[in-house]
């Protein structure tokens, strides 16, 4: 499971 | 992590703290708008369920539990608290929410990036960002006059979306294959919500004069 790059964003 | 992504998370603490001590120290909530802040804490209730299944990094779980902390705190004052609830302009502040959330879940439900409950109500968290802030900026049209930490509130809002705008293009140009349309689309729309704000705001503080909102 890869979090997307825009998950790391508040 | 970049400069302006942190700078931008730091701008939207600091409007938080502004708001909350203006609550606190005022003891009064006059011209916030308590839909806007139901509305932020169901974006951060929606968007932060990842708390239960993931981890990213320390600064990103705790700067999470502090935006839905210090979110339940404030609606806590401007309904529970006994001086600051009466301050509350409740015939002024009637958005009707609704007319914000349904279509933000009904494009949520359309335009996602995975048919699963948790990014359906993430994709509609960001979208229902965008528009958070209409309730408030409805409210401080009807009052006319804003008051400085108010003002500054919104004003410190608008500009963490500012940075997190320059953030992305930061990032476009550094990381390899970093496209996220859904956020950009969204947060560049939410930024051009506060444009007209910013004009009033800056032509204010030019002048050196109290924020007045045209009728």
């Amino acid at each position: 499971f890869k979090l997307r790059e825009d998950k790391d964003e508040l | 992590m970049n400069i302006f992504r942190l700078a931008g998370d730091m701008t939207h603490l600091l409007s938080i703290i502004v708001l909350l001590l203006k609550i606190q120290a005022t003891k009064s909530c006059a011209g916030v708008s308590l839909k806007t802040q139901e509305l932020y804490a169901v974006v951060f209730v929606t968007r932060y369920l990842d708390l239960f299944y993931s981890f990213i990094s320390l600064y990103n779980t705790v700067m999470k539990i502090i935006f839905l902390l210090t979110a339940f705190t404030i609606i806590w004052y401007m309904r529970k608290h006994k001086v600051v609830c009466q301050t509350y302009d409740k015939e002024q502040d009637t958005f009707r929410v609704l007319f914000l959330i349904v279509p933000c879940f009904v494009l949520a439900l359309l335009v996602n990036h995975e048919m699963s409950v948790t990014e359906v109500l993430w994709t509609f968290s960001i979208y229902l960002e965008a528009v958070a802030i209409l309730p408030q900026l409805v409210l401080l049209q009807r009052t006319k006059n804003v008051d400085n930490l108010t003002g500054n509130y919104i004003f410190m809002l608008g500009s963490y979306r500012a940075l997190y705008l320059v953030n992305w293009v930061y990032r476009y140009f550094t990381e390899l294959g970093y496209r996220q349309w859904i956020v950009w689309v969204s947060g560049t729309v939410q930024t051009c919500v506060y444009l007209d704000f910013f004009y009033y705001y800056v032509q204010a503080w030019r002048n050196n004069e109290r924020m007045k909102l045209p009728g």
